[in-house]
C-alpha cells in the first residue's frame, strides 16, 4: 500500500517515526502551500523539523508555533499534528485563515523535544526535559523551556541537574534550543510566537522572569481575553489569562520571555486541557476536542497580529 | 520501560500560604521522589504531584499531619500507560 498522510488518525496518539513519515508525506503532498524544513539536529542527532505554510513571497512577515518543548505532554505535539492538517483543509474555505495565509507565513515545529518524545515512548513516559548529557551528574536532560536567554538562572529555574525545572550549563545550551534561536533571529521578521504545552488551561504572555508588566501588557491582556471567550465557546472550557509571572508563578529562562525580548511582541504560551482526571495523560478520546477548541484562540492572536503590524 | 505501577497522583488543595509553604518543602524531600505535574503557587491553584507507589504512605501521612486536603486524581498510573499503548496499537491495527 501506499503510504498517505491522509490515512493518518489524528484522534490517536503516535511514535516520533509515525509523525516524521506523516510529515514527509503530508509536506509532499501539500507542496503547494506547506514545505518541511529542517533547522538542525537534536542531541541525540534526530532532525528538527518545521513545517512552513505559505503562499509566496519572500521573508513574510510570520508566525512562529511549537509544540512538545516538554516531551510528556503528548497532547501538544497531537494538537500540531491535527492544527497543520486544519491549516491546510480550511485555506481557501475559512475566510479568516485564508486571509491570515495570503499575508504571512506559519511556522510549526511539532515535535520540538524530539530526543525526550522518542524517550517517553521507550523508556519513561514521565520524562520531561531533553536527553543531553550533564557532566559530572548522574542525571540527564534540561528543562529546555528553563534554557533560553531570558533571565537564564534566575528564580523559577533550578541549578539541579536532576531537577525537571534544570536550568542547563548555559543560555541555549540546548541544540533543540538553540537552533531555534537561530532560526528565528536569521528569519527576523517572526510577528508572533505561540508555544503550546499543557496543562492547566491558562494563556500566558510575557513576562515570566519578573512582575514587572511589559510595555504592551494591556494590548496582550485584551487580546489574551478575546483567544479565551472563543476558546470557551467551543466547548465550555475556562481559560485563565494573564502574564506568566502574575498567573502561575516566576519563571526564569522561558521561550515567550526570549521572544519578547527579541522583538516579537506578541508572544503567547498556552496550557492546554485539564479535566482534572488524567493530567497531562488525556486519553486519545480529548485529542481532537482540545485541538477544536484551541485552534479559533490560535486564530484570534495570529490574526491580531495580522491586523496590527509593528 | 520504567513502570509506575501503583503510583498514584493526588490533586491537593492548600488552604492557605502556610499549607503551600509545608507543599513546598515537599521539592526538597528527595527521597520521597514526588514528581509535580503542577506546582505549588498559589493557595487558589490545584497542585497535582505523582508519588511512587513505595511512597505514598509516608506522603499522605505528611498531608493528614499538616491537615492539608487531597484527593486522588490518578490511582494507579501504570494503568493509565498501559491503556494508552493499548489504544495506540488498536489504532495502528
Amino acid at each position: 500500500l501506499e503510504r498517505s498522510s491522509s490515512t493518518f488518525s489524528f484522534s490517536s496518539y503516535h511514535t516520533i517515526e509515525e509523525i516524521y513519515d506523516w510529515i514527509d508525506n503530508f509536506a509532499s503532498e501539500n507542496s503547494n502551500l506547506v514545505s518541511k524544513i529542517q533547522i538542525g539536529q537534536s542531541y541525540e542527532q534526530r532532525p528538527l523539523l518545521v513545517l512552513k505554510f505559505s503562499t509566496g513571497g519572500s521573508n513574510r512577515s510570520a508566525v512562529w508555533i511549537d509544540t512538545g518543548i516538554h516531551s510528556r505532554e503528548w497532547i501538544t505535539h497531537a494538537t500540531g499534528l491535527w492544527t497543520a492538517n486544519q491549516i491546510v483543509s480550511e485555506y481557501g474555505k475559512d475566510p479568516v485563515l485564508t486571509s491570515i495565509l495570503d499575508t504571512l507565513d506559519i511556522f510549526l515545529e511539532i515535535v520540538t523535544n524530539p530526543d525526550g518524545f522518542a524517550y517517553t515512548h521507550s523508556e519513561d513516559r514521565m520524562w520531561r526535559k531533553t536527553r543531553s548529557i550533564n557532566p559530572g551528574s548522574s542525571c540527564s536532560g534540561v528543562d529546555a523551556n528553563r534554557n533560553w536567554d531570558s533571565n537564564f538562572g534566575g528564580t523559577g529555574s533550578s541549578d539541579d541537574a536532576c531537577s525537571d525545572d534544570y536550568h542547563g550549563p548555559s543560555p541555549h545550551s540546548e541544540v533543540e534550543v538553540k537552533s531555534i534561536v537561530d532560526f528565528v533571529l536569521g528569519h527576523g521578521n517572526i510577528k508572533a510566537w505561540i508555544s503550546i504545552h499543557s496543562f492547566s488551561q491558562l494563556l500566558m504572555f510575557p513576562y515570566g522572569y519578573k512582575l514587572e508588566l511589559t510595555p504592551d501588557h494591556q494590548e496582550l491582556n485584551d487580546l489574551a481575553r478575546e483567544a479565551v471567550k472563543v476558546l470557551t465557546t467551543k466547548y465550555g472550557t475556562e481559560y485563565t489569562y494573564g502574564s506568566i509571572s502574575s498567573t502561575i508563578y516566576q519563571a526564569s529562562g522561558t521561550s515567550i520571555d526570549w521572544a519578547y525580548d527579541n522583538g516579537i511582541k506578541y508572544s503567547f504560551t498556552f496550557e492546554l486541557r485539564d479535566t482534572g482526571e488524567h493530567g497531562f495523560m488525556l486519553p486519545a478520546s480529548e485529542i481532537i476536542p482540545t485541538a477544536e477548541e484551541t485552534w479559533p484562540a490560535l486564530l484570534t492572536i495570529i490574526d491580531h497580529a495580522r491586523h496590527h503590524p509593528y | 520501560l520504567k513502570l509506575f505501577s501503583g503510583d498514584q497522583v493526588l490533586r491537593i488543595k492548600a488552604k492557605d500560604e502556610t499549607q503551600l509553604a509545608v507543599l513546598k518543602d515537599l521539592v526538597h524531600f528527595k527521597h520521597l521522589q514526588v514528581d509535580f505535574w503542577r506546582s505549588p503557587l498559589s493557595p487558589n491553584l490545584p497542585v497535582d504531584v505523582r508519588v511512587p507507589s513505595c511512597n505514598l504512605q509516608a506522603v499522605k501521612a505528611y498531608l493528614k499531619s499538616h491537615g492539608i486536603p487531597y484527593s486522588v486524581m490518578i490511582d494507579d498510573v501504570q494503568v493509565l500507560i498501559d491503556k494508552e499503548r493499548e489504544a495506540m496499537a488498536a489504532s495502528r491495527r
